[in-house]
């Protein structure tokens, strides 16, 4: 018989096969298995059970498990694909897919539209985004009086709606992160480019083997 | 910057909560 190689998929319980996982992201099968390293460790942080709830959560991304953020509750939600209150490592991987910097732009604009579409009513409204500025002055302690945060609004509104009808709707989002493309850094992680050497223990747990058949 | 000159959406893009480069940091 002549030697060729060919992929073992050894199947791990509670997670997805990171073959498949690949072939529906932007993440090569290493990248996913490297990604599991970082879920094992985020989802085992409070209970050891395979899965991330909204206290690891926060608790990966403030170190502290009892920071609430709206923000973070916000990314959790879309993170959580299934609305089970937890996010398994199918969710994790692509959703994180949609931050890879080679995902597509029109994906980063979809998240960050239902990201800001806080009420899930299709439209992006003018008390949705003052709660959101009133939580970003709290968490980072800067103090605005109404009239100003109502002026930001004003500007905001006045750039951005366009058929001034009082909300942002899709294209009007679409437009106006056209013309402020930093509006979208938040989308981008240039981490995710280096996976394999962050995680490189990834290697002594993969799933996937080459075998001389 | 002085805040009212900014888009709410770049003030709000600032939010810790919003950053996950810090889920990559051991």
């Amino acid at each position: 018989m002549g030697c060729f190689h060919s992929k073992v998929i050894k199947q791990v319980p509670g997670h997805e096969d990171p073959v498949i996982l690949a072939s529906q992201t932007a993440f090569t099968v290493s990248e996913v298995e490297a990604l599991f390293e970082l879920f094992k460790s985020i989802s085992s942080s409070l209970i050891d059970d395979g899965l991330i709830n909204r206290e690891e959560f926060q608790l990966a991304l403030f170190k502290n498990r009892n920071k609430e953020n709206l923000f973070a509750n916000r990314i959790f939600d879309l993170f959580d694909v299934k609305q089970k209150g937890v996010i398994d490592f199918g969710d994790f991987v692509r959703s994180l897919n949609v931050f890879h910097p080679n995902a597509p732009q029109e994906d980063k604009i979809d998240f960050t539209f239902k990201l800001y579409d806080m009420d899930c009513t299709g439209c992006i409204e003018r008390h949705e985004v003052k709660q959101m500025l009133i939580a970003l002055l709290c968490e980072s302690e800067m103090k605005l009086a109404d009239e100003t945060v109502e002026a930001i609004l004003d500007k905001t509104f006045l750039d951005a709606d366009v058929n001034q009808d009082g909300k942002i709707d899709r294209s009007e989002w679409q437009n106006l992160v056209s013309r402020n493309p930093s509006l979208l850094k938040i989308m981008t992680l240039p981490y995710l480019r280096d996976i394999t050497t962050t995680f490189p223990s990834f290697v002594f747990n993969s799933e996937v083997e080459e075998v001389a058949t | 910057i002085a805040p009212v000159t900014m888009n709410a959406f770049e003030l709000i893009s600032t939010s810790q909560g919003l950053n996950l480069s810090s889920l990559f940091e051991k």
